[in-house]
C-alpha cells in the first residue's frame, strides 16, 4: 500500500528527505 | 544405475528453471541498476504486458485473501503463524500496543495492530510530517500536471485526482494551476510506500481540513517499488481514496492507494466508505462531501469540513 501527499506550498518549501529512506509516522518531511 | 538414469532427466527441469530464472532476474536487476547509475530513462512494461497483468483477477484474489485472514485462528496456531509473519517481514513487536501474539484472533487483526502511545513522537519543527511508517519512494515539485511515482515514471495529476471544478471565467488554466490558490505557490508531492511488515495505520500529516472524499474503485496491482518502476500510471489504475481539502498554504490532499494483499482502506471519520467491494466498477469514482451546500460541516464543527490535527489517526489499510 502507498500514501501519496499532494499539497500547495510557497515555492521555497524544502524537503528534508532522501529517496529510498525509511520514515516513521511523525517524522518531519520538510519545512519553509 | 538404470533407475537413476530414468529419474534424472525428469528432475532436471526444475533446478534448471530455478537457476536460469534466478539468473535472468539477477541480470535484469543488474541492468536496471546500471541504467539508474547512467541516469537513463527506466524501461517500462509495454501496454500489452500491463493489460495482461490487469487481466488477472487481483480484486477477487484480494477479497479471498481478506476472507482467509478474517478466519479466527485456534489459540495454538496463533503464535507460529504470526511469528512466521514477524520473521518474514521484520515486524518490530516491541512497538506494538499488544505484544502478546495470542491476543490477535487472526492475521487481519494482527495486521491492524496499534502502537504504544509514545513510540511515534511528532516533529514540532516541521509543518508537514510523515503520515505513515514506510519508505520514501519519491518526492518533489509537480511539473506540467504530471507527477513522478518514481524517478522518470510519471502519471497524470488529473487522472489521479479526477476532474476539478473550473472557475467560470477560466477555461485555459492547466490542471495544476486549478489547484493552486496563489501564483506565488507551487504544488509538491511525496510518496510513502508501506511494506507488509510496517504499521499500516495512517495519520494526518498536517493541520488541515478535509472537504471531499473521492473513492476510485480500480485494479489492485502490487505497488511494490519494483512494479512502480515498470507500470506507468500505476497509482491511477489502482483502487484509492483521495481526501482533499485545505491547509494553511492552500490545497492539500492525502490519497491512500490499495494493493493486491492490502486491498481495502478505512477512514475512521467516514463510516459510509466501503472499498474493495464487488458493486463498484473499475474506472468510476464516487464523491462524498464533508461540507454541505451552504458551507456548514456535516461533522457539526462549524468550520465546514473535517478538521484534522497533525498526527491524528485518520485511517488504516486492511488485508483483502
Amino acid at each position: 500500500s502507498t500514501i501519496v501527499l499532494l499539497f500547495e506550498a510557497p515555492k521555497d518549501f524544502s524537503f528534508s528527505l532522501q529517496p529510498g529512506q525509511r520514515i516513521r509516522v511523525g517524522e518531519g518531511l520538510g519545512s519553509l | 544405475v538404470s533407475t537413476g538414469r530414468s529419474i534424472l532427466p525428469s528432475r532436471w527441469p526444475l533446478p534448471l528453471l530455478l537457476v536460469s530464472g534466478g539468473g535472468y532476474l539477477g541480470y535484469q536487476k543488474y541492468k536496471w541498476r546500471e541504467q539508474q547509475q547512467d541516469g537513463a530513462t527506466p524501461v517500462l512494461a509495454t501496454p500489452t504486458q500491463v493489460a495482461l497483468y490487469r487481466s488477472f483477477p487481483t480484486r477477487l484474489l484480494s477479497r479471498a485473501w481478506g476472507r482467509l485472514n478474517g478466519v479466527e485462528l485456534p489459540n495454538w496456531l496463533r503464535k507460529p503463524v504470526y511469528s512466521l509473519y514477524i520473521w518474514t517481514f521484520g515486524v518490530n513487536m516491541q512497538e506494538a500496543a499488544v505484544e502478546d501474539l495470542h491476543q490477535y484472533r487472526n492475521l487481519g487483526e494482527f495486521f491492524r495492530r496499534r502502537l504504544k502511545p509514545a513510540v511515534r513522537p511528532l516533529c514540532a519543527n516541521s509543518c508537514l510530517i510523515s503520515p505513515a511508517d514506510g519508505k520514501i519512494l519519491h518526492f518533489g515539485q509537480v511539473k506540467n500536471s504530471e507527477v513522478e511515482q518514481v524517478k522518470g515514471v510519471t502519471y497524470s495529476l488529473e487522472n489521479f485526482l479526477g476532474p476539478q471544478k473550473r472557475r467560470s471565467n477560466d477555461s485555459t488554466s492547466s490542471f495544476r494551476d486549478l489547484l493552486l490558490s496563489s501564483p506565488d505557490n507551487d504544488l509538491f508531492h511525496v510518496v510513502v510506500y508501506l511494506a507488509p511488515g510496517d504499521y499500516h495505520c495512517f495519520h494526518s500529516p498536517a493541520d488541515w481540513k478535509v472537504e471531499l472524499r473521492r473513492h476510485f474503485p480500480g485494479s489492485l496491482l502490487s505497488v511494490n517499488p519494483g512494479v512502480a518502476r515498470l507500470v506507468k500510471e500505476l497509482f491511477c489504475l489502482n483502487e484509492r481514496v483521495a481526501l482533499t481539502g485545505q491547509w494553511q498554504h492552500g490545497f492539500f490532499s492525502l490519497t491512500a492507494v490499495g494493493a493486491t494483499n492490502v486491498g481495502s482502506i478505512r477512514v475512521y471519520f467516514d463510516q459510509e466508505l466501503q472499498t474493495n467491494v464487488p458493486r463498484y466498477n473499475k474506472g468510476s469514482f464516487h464523491d462524498h462531501s464533508y461540507v454541505t451546500i451552504d458551507g456548514q460541516s456535516l461533522k457539526a464543527d462549524g468550520e465546514g469540513g473535517v478538521v484534522l490535527q497533525k498526527g491524528a489517526a485518520v485511517g488504516e489499510f486492511n488485508l483483502g
